[in-house]
């Protein structure tokens, strides 16, 4: 996650599932938004904080298997440059959504509640909290 | 050293090559968890009071991405892995979950083995040696070197070792990792602290976990970031006690493989000097192949050997045998022979490799009386700066040291890996491609292996495979 | 060929590869409708 280029790869993966997303005649460019916004959390807290353990044979007998994706993140060191990014992606995609929605009531409702709970599944407090 | 970064579109591409098998691995979980696909891989039906064999979700990238490329890999061969090499046929019907033999071979050029001088050979003296030392003292010793298992040819390796490297004495073991994993955990102990390179090989981090060691690690060849390592590492101590560490070992490779880069080895000595380090340096690549009279890479820097503390090295690569060595002080030696496990527990080198490596070490010291070991080493040389020099003129991204035998070349994302080496196979040519984990992500690559007993034809004919596969790749794209 | 190898499906199986391609077929599909009613 801090190699050269995945970041620039994750944002081009949520542009582009916003544009597919835009381009279904059925959806108004709020409901895109907000399902852009709602859809990358839930693949974000999936990705991050369900799943554990690595999908290869790691070298450190085991001991990854018990830590989610977001807490192997540099070896478990906190406020690095990667948590920071992907701490700020969602809460810049809830602003966008907020704004795309004219802050209407409905919609602030549904993608605050997500960005809640991909914020506080990062915070340091709940690094190997179950 | 040649090292360049991969463009944002390549990595771009790995990624979503990676998420959209991702996705579809997800796709085929999912079918296999109801039913709706019949599963293939290893299952491990645990009963409750059992410990899980594997976590089944580590083998999803071996099922969902390894599997779909698993043709080449591991291909059998059948016959010696010298210039030109016969691989088993193998075919599968149901993309690669089982093969069946076709009971050909493929006779290919060899561009994948380790067998830089060429002396994987059933003919010549090395060999006549070996199959001469069956006869005098069987295959096997089936005893370790401490109990019955040393014999005449041992000692005598070890003696000729000794002088070719140019220190007071070294120790044969029967194999080149357990060299590695074996010895280090009997030089260094608990209250010590390891600076190892972020690229060495897995021997060498079994050998630093064994030993119970602090283990740091350093950026791949960055004396910069090795030295304010090595710094903070005296200035704070021990973690716990603070007290200083009994003893600090700098532990990095001659030439890495993966990479084709040598190690700044004046540096570091200097840097060891300086701040009163214990050096380890793995020659498992270098020692035969590199250096002008295959020395290693301590003579390709000239340095003096009785600078590195522990000098290491294996007889797979470059003298077409197995095993590997420990060479250094006498004292240092005795102190192994009596207390690694490799001596207290392992069956000694087998006696035909112990004499293959012998009569290959005379060769290329030239106590046979010919020029030949001479003429192998000038002509792996040779080979290796002309091809690599080709595959920079083709628009190919080579990484690495214009002195090392091993030439990678980036592909990136595992189709690619898949593709070129198929495409090469189609062509007669055996290659030997990487991809994750053991490579990082957006490394995959292929790794030629120079070897002195390929002619200029050969290279020739390999290099224009290579260029039409390179095209077709759509990997020429170096800046 | 180099759409094949840059999107990983040439390692993908063949029902996998025509799922893929009708994904994608039907995202452009929509795409071009939505800009044809919206334009």
């Amino acid at each position: 996650l801090n190699s050269k280029g995945i970041w620039f790869t994750y944002v081009i993966f949520v542009f582009t599932m916003h544009l597919i997303l835009l381009s279904l005649p059925f959806l108004s460019t709020a409901v895109a938004w907000t399902l852009t916004n709602v859809l990358h959390n839930v693949a974000a807290f999936y990705l991050l904080h369900i799943v554990k353990g690595a999908p290869w044979e790691t070298s450190d007998q085991g001991k990854a298997r018990s830590y989610t994706y977001w807490e192997q993140i540099d070896d478990g060191v906190q406020f690095t440059a990667t948590r920071k990014f992907l701490t700020t992606v969602p809460i810049v995609l809830f602003l966008m959504a907020s704004f795309y929605t004219k802050y209407d009531p409905t919609h602030f409702f549904i993608n605050v509640s997500t960005l809640i709970v991909v914020l506080i599944a990062k915070l340091p407090q709940l690094h190997g909290v179950r | 050293e040649l090292y360049e970064s991969p463009s944002r579109l390549q990595v771009f591409y790995t990624h979503l090559c990676y998420t959209i098998l991702e996705v579809f691995g997800h796709i085929r979980e999912f079918m296999r968890k109801w039913g709706l696909e019949q599963r293939k891989g290893a299952v491990d039906n645990n009963t409750e009071d059992f410990a899980p064999l594997f976590n089944s979700y580590e083998s999803f990238h071996t099922r969902n991405v390894y599997v779909r490329n698993r043709d080449c890999f591991n291909r059998p061969i059948c016959s010696v892995p010298g210039a030109e090499i016969e691989l088993v046929e193998r075919k599968s019907d149901d993309y690669n979950w089982t093969f069946y033999y076709t009971g050909e071979k493929i006779k290919v050029l060899n561009m994948g083995s380790y067998n830089y001088l060429g002396f994987a050979e059933n003919n010549g003296p090395s060999s006549r040696c070996a199959i001469k030392s069956i006869e005098d003292f069987g295959v096997s010793s089936c005893s370790s070197r401490q109990e019955l298992g040393t014999l005449r040819c041992h000692l005598e390796l070890e003696e000729l070792l000794a002088r070719f490297i140019g220190v007071e004495a070294a120790l044969v073991t029967g194999m080149g990792f357990a060299t590695n994993a074996l010895s280090i955990p009997a030089v260094i102990e608990k209250d010590c602290l390891i600076l190892s390179d972020e690229l060495n090989h897995v021997s060498l981090i079994l050998g630093a976990r064994l030993s119970g060691a602090t283990i740091r690690v350093f950026k791949h060849n960055n004396v910069q970031d090795l030295e304010s390592k090595l710094k903070k590492a005296i200035i704070d101590g021990h973690p716990l006690t603070r007290r200083p560490w009994k003893k600090i070992f700098i532990i990095v490779e001659g030439v890495y493989s993966m990479e084709g880069t040598i190690t700044p080895l004046p540096e570091i000595i200097a840097l060891k000097k300086k701040y009163k380090a214990y050096l380890y340096l793995d020659e498992a690549h270098s020692i035969g192949a590199v250096g002008p009279t295959g020395r290693g890479v301590v003579e390709h820097y000239g340095c003096d050997p009785r600078d590195v503390d522990v000098l290491m090295g294996t007889f797979s690569k470059s003298f077409g045998a197995a095993g590997g060595y420990v060479a250094g002080p006498q004292n240092l030696i005795n102190h192994l022979k009596n207390s690694s496990h490799s001596h207290c527990y392992a069956t000694s080198m087998s006696a035909p490799v112990c004499m293959q490596t012998k009569k290959t070490l005379e060769i290329i010291m030239g106590l046979d009386g010919t020029k030949e070991g001479q003429r192998r080493i000038k002509q792996l040389a040779e080979n290796t700066r002309y091809f690599r020099d080709k595959l920079k003129k083709m628009g190919f991204v080579v990484y690495g040291n214009s002195g090392s035998p091993i030439v990678p070349a980036m592909l990136y994302m595992p189709p690619k890996v898949a593709f070129f080496n198929r495409l090469m196979l189609e062509r007669k040519i055996a290659v030997v491609t990487v991809g994750f984990p053991a490579t990082p992500l957006a490394g995959g690559r292929v790794r030629f292996c120079l070897s002195a007993a390929h002619t200029r034809e050969m290279l020739d004919r390999a290099l224009q495979a290579i260029d039409e596969c390179g095209h077709l790749n759509g990997i020429k794209i170096s800046k | 060929m180099q759409y094949l190898l840059n999107t990983a499906l040439y390692m993908l199986e063949p029902p996998e590869i025509k799922l893929f391609n009708f994904i994608i077929l039907v995202v452009f599909v929509t795409a071009a409708y939505s800009t044809y009613i919206f334009l």
